[in-house]
């Protein structure tokens, strides 16, 4: 059974598609297998893999509207299960759906990946609540800014809610500090913040920021193979190693 | 009767309440009597301006469970109708609510303003319906990032639907250029593919990179109070003038 990984944050820009996409390449060069999924109508993470046309996406498969074979991409590099913007309209579907957070996880069972990551919008809809549901691990990237944790409660309530029946198992990874500058005084005080509440663990890596982080995505590359050497690709390597060294000791 | 400003952008962290609050601090320089609102149930406005803890918010006002006085709050420099976190549980209700898109207009009918500014969340539920359904002018901040541009149509088909019937009088002021540097391979991207966009114009004016800017929120202060001599001071003016010279002539 795979292991699924949500990236989740309600706020906008944060960093969640640069973590899908990076981390989820980082534990290939590994030697993990790796599903990505796109839950956010946007597809930036489906345009980040270099896929434009997808002609199925996430909420066909959700609906039973398409199968799994139909919906999945298979690139040279990535395996993907796409978003499009027809996504909006599924996510209402969803709303108004009775038990639609069991759909995904149903649809991962027996998947032949050693992990699955999961790609949120920026809200707690149907779509989010369906990969918490689904998740065993959530990670939450934050920025630096000025009222950047704000929100982060109804991130943990609607973790809380999840946990109660759906599923029980659902942890929390950890908070990954993005384009991450503790030398700032936002940078300070959101990280102390972070620090001082005793719900949440931040992880030790962070992500400074590196322009190599956004121009991969133009080239439809992860960092790895974009810019090997950058920063960029050394920050979330070094969070691949903690996400890996924490998880398998929780 | 006021003329209405909505600033929208369905994509998070793009700007909107930076350009709301010093916006509104530009015309009142000028002068001018402004009312801000706050349809974010993030806060960011109301905090911005100081605001702790309102006893009341635009959603209460908007379903008739605290009138104007109950909610508008008066401070020595703004006029403000808060934003609380209860305020997505009233999206819920108002989603679901016929003609709700009429409430915030005819509230906001005969009001002693000369500008109402409404600082709109990063999605296009209801709330942003109904700001949009209220509005003379609405104006997109947008950055210079890879995908920037990507859920703008997004925007100007909610308009587009506004303007059918509820609003026929609903004009794009532009879309805003913030945190941007046109020196920037991304910049100049998505600033060329705005302007091959025959249905959108674009500001003369743009909002450079400026920690003030960020910084000022801290403090409750508009960035002209804060750092007055600053580049976020500057941009901000030179927008504001730009605003009234192009909606004094259309
Ligand atoms: N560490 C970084 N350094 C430089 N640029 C970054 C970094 N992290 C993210 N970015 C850029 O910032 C923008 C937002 O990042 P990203 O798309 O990953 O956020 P998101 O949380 O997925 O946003 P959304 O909520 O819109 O889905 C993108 O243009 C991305 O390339
Ligand atoms: N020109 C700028 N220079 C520096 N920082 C900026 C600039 N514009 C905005 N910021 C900062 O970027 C962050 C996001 O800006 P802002 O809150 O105005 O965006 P928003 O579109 O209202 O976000 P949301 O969608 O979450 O409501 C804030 O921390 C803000 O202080
Ligand atoms: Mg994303
Ligand atoms: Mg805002």
């Amino acid at each position: 059974r795979p292991i699924t990984i949500s990236i989740t944050n309600n706020k906008g820009g944060t960093g969640k598609t640069t973590t899908a996409l990076n981390l989820g390449a980082a534990l290939q060069k590994k030697g993990f297998r790796v599903l990505l999924i796109d839950l956010d109508a946007q597809g930036n993470l489906t345009l980040a893999t270099g896929c434009r046309q997808p002609r199925h996406h996430a909420g066909e498969l959700l609906m039973d509207e398409a199968s799994w074979e139909e919906t999945l991409i298979t690139g040279p590099t990535v395996h993907l299960i796409p978003a499009s913007r027809m996504l909006l309209s599924y996510e209402h579907r969803l709303n108004a759906e009775p038990d639609s957070g069991y759909l995904l996880r149903e649809q991962l069972e027996n998947r032949p990946y050693d992990y699955v990551i999961i790609d949120c919008p920026p809200s707690l809809g149907a779509l989010t609540f369906g990969a918490l549901s689904a998740t065993d691990w959530f990670i939450v990237p934050m920025q630096g800014e000025n009222f950047a944790y704000i929100g982060l409660d109804e991130i943990l309530q609607c973790a809380a809610k999840v946990r109660r029946r759906i599923n029980p198992g659902i942890k929390l990874a950890g908070i990954l500090m993005n384009k991450f500058d503790l030398r700032t005084k936002f940078g300070q005080s959101v990280y102390q913040k972070l620090s001082a509440n005793p719900s949440v663990r931040v992880f030790n890596s962070s992500i400074r920021q590196d322009i190599s982080l956004m121009e991969c995505t133009a080239f439809g590359q992860s960092i790895f193979d974009y810019a090997p050497n950058s920063r960029g690709a050394r920050d979330l390597m070094n969070f691949c190693d903690e996400f890996l060294q924490y998880t398998n000791q929780h």
